[in-house]
C-alpha cells in the first residue's frame, strides 16, 4: 500500500489527523485527543485493478484474463480502503453519561484498487 | 477517468478546501458511528478529578494514548458493545445511616439494552479506631422512587469490606441494573450503608471529595431482533 506524497498519482493512503481541540470537540470527547482518519485517493489504472484486494479470487482470475486479452470490460477500478482499524472512544453522550465504545472500521490503514 | 468512483474521479482541490471538506466528512462519520444526530451540548461536566479516577480504574493498560486498542479483555468489535460510566448524585437520607446515590439513565425510545456486566464503585474510608475489627459489613439497597427512605427499599447485596486502609470497593449489580432498564425507569436510586457506630464509612461529601465520587460502570450492548432470535433458539 502506497503512502501519498507529492509525486504519487496512483492509488495511495493519505494521512489525515484531526485534533479534537482544533474543531472545538474536546469538551465532549474525553479520549483520544484526536482522530487519525486517513483516506484513499489516486488513480487506479487497469493494470492495478484487483490488487491487492481480490487477487486470489476466481473473479480476479477472470478479470485478469479479460485484461490480458485486451477486452474492455467497461468496469472502472476504484481506490478504496483495504484495511481498517477500530477506534476506541470515551465521550459524553446526549444524556451526559460517559460512554466508552470501540467503533469498528474507523482508521484507514491501507488502500488498494478494486 | 473512472466514472462512479469518487476517490479517483475527484477534481484537484485547493489544499485548504480539501482539508475543510475532510474535516466535515470526519465529523459526520464520527457522529454517524456514535449514533448521534449532532454533537452533544455539554453544559455541566463531571469534576475532572472524579473522571480521571474512574477512567484510571477502568481503562489502565487497555486504551493507548492515540485511541487504538489493546485487544485483550475488550468486547469483540462485531458485538458493538460499549461501556457506560455514570457518576452518582449524592443526597442526604432521612435516617442518615446510608449514602443515597442517584444515577440517571435515559434510553432512546424503542431501544433495548442488554447489560453484560455492571458494578457499583464505592470508596470506603478507613476506620478511625485502630482497635476495631478491620472488616465491616456493607449493604447496598435499591430504593423505590418517591418512597420514604428506609421504608421502601430492598436489599440488593451485602458484602464484607476490609477497611484497615481507605480504598475502592466494587459491588456487582448486573441483575439490578438490567431489571431497572427493562422497567423503563430513568433514575436508579441506591443506598449504601457501611455502618460503624452510627458513622457511615461509605458516605462522602460531594463538594469536598470529588476524586472519590461513587460511580457505576455498565458493559452493555443494544439488543436487536437477531440476538433475541438466537436467544430463543438456544
Amino acid at each position: 500500500s502506497l503512502r501519498c506524497g507529492d509525486d504519487v498519482s496512483v492509488c495511495c493512503k493519505r494521512d489525515f489527523y484531526i485534533k479534537f481541540k482544533d474543531i472545538q470537540w474536546h469538551d465532549w470527547i474525553i479520549a483520544p485527543e484526536g482522530y487519525h482518519m486517513n483516506y484513499c485517493m489516486g488513480q487506479c489504472p487497469q493494470h492495478l485493478s484487483g490488487s491487492p484486494g481480490i487477487a486470489s479470487s476466481f473473479h480476479a482470475t477472470v478479470f485478469s484474463q479479460l485484461k490480458v486479452n485486451g477486452i474492455n470490460t467497461a468496469a472502472s477500478s476504484c481506490c478504496v480502503p483495504t484495511e481498517r482499524q477500530p477506534l476506541s472512544m470515551v465521550y459524553f453522550n446526549s444524556q451526559h453519561s460517559i460512554v466508552k465504545t470501540d467503533v469498528p472500521d474507523m482508521i484507514v490503514e491501507s488502500c488498494g484498487c478494486t | 477517468g473512472s466514472p462512479g468512483c469518487p476517490s479517483c474521479g475527484l477534481p484537484a482541490m485547493e489544499k485548504d478546501a480539501e482539508k475543510r471538506m475532510m474535516i466535515e466528512i470526519a465529523k459526520q462519520q464520527l457522529l454517524d458511528k456514535l449514533h448521534l444526530k449532532e454533537r452533544p451540548n455539554i453544559t455541566q461536566t463531571v469534576p475532572r478529578a472524579a473522571l480521571l479516577t474512574a477512567l484510571r480504574k477502568l481503562h489502565s493498560g487497555r486504551v493507548r494514548q492515540d485511541g487504538s486498542l489493546e485487544l485483550e479483555n475488550t468486547l469483540p468489535t462485531k458485538d458493538q458493545g460499549y461501556e457506560i460510566v455514570s457518576f452518582a448524585d449524592i443526597n442526604e437520607t432521612d435516617s442518615g445511616d446510608a449514602a443515597s446515590l442517584t444515577f440517571q439513565f435515559l434510553q432512546e425510545r424503542g431501544q433495548s439494552i442488554q447489560v453484560l456486566q455492571s458494578s457499583l464503585w464505592i470508596y470506603a474510608r478507613s476506620s478511625e479506631d485502630p482497635n476495631r475489627d478491620s472488616r465491616l459489613s456493607a449493604r447496598v439497597f435499591l430504593s423505590v422512587e418517591g418512597g420514604v427512605s428506609g421504608s421502601n427499599r430492598t436489599l440488593v447485596m451485602e458484602k464484607m469490606l476490609e477497611v484497615q486502609q481507605s480504598n475502592w470497593h466494587t459491588f456487582p449489580i448486573t441483575r439490578t441494573l438490567q431489571a431497572f432498564l427493562d422497567g423503563g425507569q430513568r433514575r436508579l436510586h441506591l443506598e449504601v450503608s457501611c455502618d460503624e457506630d452510627g458513622k457511615n464509612l461509605c458516605s462522602m461529601d460531594a463538594s469536598s471529595d470529588t476524586a472519590n465520587q461513587p460511580f457505576l460502570v455498565a458493559q452493555v450492548r443494544l439488543r436487536d431482533d437477531h440476538s433475541k432470535h438466537s436467544l430463543r433458539k438456544r
